[in-house]
């Protein structure tokens, strides 16, 4: 599948803001800042989190609060996708009810975000 | 999103582009392959040059005039002993039968890591991204602390050391004379620029041991059917007797070339498919077997063939891998060459398992636990340990003799400029 490496990124990245606010007992936000805030200054790290968290940070924060889980999450910002023929990859156990339907509420939580109005970038 | 379309990056990153192509130093102002930093193919790499605007001053070479005026072998040894007169050099390596060690291996022999704490929530810091930057410009390697060519102490607290210390033990006038040019991905197909990274002079610089240790791409790949795309017999024969044609045209005379065999990799399931991978330790839901599974799906896997819960294929691809070992020894016992001799050794997995339980110690312990599949640290000293045992009992002229005057080296060098 095309950008397997940008999935297993994204659900990585996104389990780990997921644990962090869980560890701490914190928002998803300030969980977000704070892995931010671990990352040293060398080669951009800490100031390219900063970016990435406002771009993506809005809908991370939306789709966490309403109880998605990695997979989802990286499947409706697009990191992650089925390609046309292809298994669906998941980490995390499936949930209750339809991927189908799941994916779809997640997308509904997110429709009106202009971060998926760009395209996939890396 | 591309920010080396930007102009002011553009030259550099051209030159970042070309080092980790060509796996040379980005570092190197006398182009002579040997470099004062230390990532980006730097001193984690090569033995750290002593003069980087001298490209005749280098690691492995032939003292000049017996290094009467500077150190032209970065062994930290030069100069004249005021007493009689004599050269340093003279005195101390004369005739000790200095050799280089050079790692031609994958991301096994690179040392590939992740740290764990990198991805554990209950375990993050500001401490815990400080070596990022270092690991990122060393392709998330640590060949510092690598079986082959570390330098660094371990940091798993073993008493273990690496082929190049055990060599600079023996041997003092060895002092910096490795080369890992191992490569993330590497293969016995795809060796041929690496090679070329490779840096001895037939000439003027002292016989090496070369490792060639490709251990798993020529059986790994993250193809949903991975036997297609496997080395086969011919193929890895006709490359690795490529390879060794190469290295006796480059390699001084008296040299060795050690061939690693590849391991049985159905280790990696059978110890570690039930257990949590990090990312599950919290909530206890990701397992090995899971994990294992969403990179075989996203075709991402380093190694389908044995990350994989199909018996049968972890079967194919340890046939496989078995059937390549075998051509490696039919090589070693067969062929001859005039600057080298050659030698075979297994990548003997339970070997090391054995000698890790009877310290208490569990085999899944022994692979990385972000990636679940790379040997760790712990591993791959233990392996450099049994290889150095057999090279001593078995082989000792591999490793040149014991050098009487280490104890007048360190007396008068101290640590001969570190690494």
């Amino acid at each position: 599948p095309s950008n397997g490496h940008a999935c297993v990124g994204c659900v990585v990245v996104v389990s780990v803001i997921e644990q962090l606010a869980q560890v701490h007992n914190s928002t998803v936000r300030a969980s977000m800042e704070r892995l931010c805030s671990y990352l040293p200054e060398k080669l951009f790290l800490k100031s390219t989190c900063y970016s990435v968290v406002r771009v993506f940070g809005p809908d991370i924060i939306k789709l966490l609060s309403a109880d998605m889980n990695a997979d989802v999450v990286c499947h409706t910002l697009q990191f992650c996708q089925q390609d046309p023929g292809q298994a669906f990859c998941h980490l995390y156990p499936l949930p209750k009810e339809t991927w189908k339907s799941t994916l779809e509420k997640a997308r509904q939580i997110v429709k009106k975000s202009p971060t998926l109005k760009y395209s996939r970038s890396g | 999103s591309d920010i080396c379309s930007l102009p002011f990056l553009a030259k550099i990153c051209e030159k970042i582009k070309s080092t980790l192509k060509n796996s040379v130093p980005f570092r190197d102002v006398d182009s002579d392959k040997y470099s004062v930093s230390p990532t980006l193919r730097g001193y984690h790499w090569r033995g750290r040059d002593c003069n980087d605007s001298n490209k005749m001053a280098y690691p492995g070479r032939r003292p000049d005039n017996w290094d009467v005026h500077q150190d032209s072998n970065c062994n930290g040894i030069w100069g004249v002993d005021p007493k009689d007169g004599i050269p340093y050099e003279k005195k101390f390596c004369e005739g000790s039968e200095p050799r280089g060690i050079i790692l031609l291996g994958d991301s096994a022999g690179a040392h590939f890591h992740i740290p764990p704490e990198w991805i554990t929530a209950s375990q993050m810091s500001l401490k815990s991204f400080i070596d990022l930057p270092s690991a990122l410009t060393d392709e998330l390697n640590w060949p510092q602390l690598s079986g082959a060519t570390g330098f660094l102490n371990s940091t798993s607290g073993l008493k273990e050391n690496s082929i190049y210390l055990h060599l600079r033990n023996r041997n003092r006038c060895n002092h910096r004379d490795y080369q890992n040019l191992a490569k993330n991905g590497a293969s016995s197909q795809n060796l041929e620029r690496i090679i070329e990274s490779l840096s001895r002079n037939p000439r003027s610089d002292h016989p090496a041991i070369v490792i060639y240790a490709m251990i798993g791409n020529d059986v790994c790949n993250g193809k949903i059917d991975p036997v297609p795309k496997m080395t086969t017999p011919e193929q890895f024969y006709s490359k690795v007797m490529e390879t060794l044609k190469y290295l006796n045209s480059h390699l001084p005379n008296g040299s060795h070339v050690i061939l690693y065999g590849l391991p049985d990799g159905t280790f990696l399931w059978d110890h570690l498919h039930n257990r949590y991978h990090p990312l599950g330790q919290l909530n206890e839901d990701v397992t090995y077997e899971r994990f294992y599974t969403f990179l075989g799906c996203l075709q991402v896997s380093s190694c389908h063939g044995w990350m994989s819960s199909n018996k049968t294929l972890r079967a194919l691809t340890s046939e496989r891998a078995e059937q390549l070992s075998n051509i490696l020894k039919k090589i070693a016992i067969s062929k001859k060459f005039t600057n080298l001799d050659l030698l075979y050794v297994d990548f003997d997995l339970q070997a090391v398992m054995k000698k890790w339980q009877k310290r208490g110690g569990q085999p899944w312990q022994l692979i990385e636990p972000v990636d679940g599949f790379h040997p760790n640290e712990v591993a791959l000293l233990l392996m450099a340990d049994g290889l150095w045992d057999k090279m001593q009992l078995q082989w000792p002229q591999v490793l040149g003799k014991e050098n009487p005057f280490n104890p007048q080296i360190e007396q008068v060098f101290g640590d001969q400029g570190g690494h």
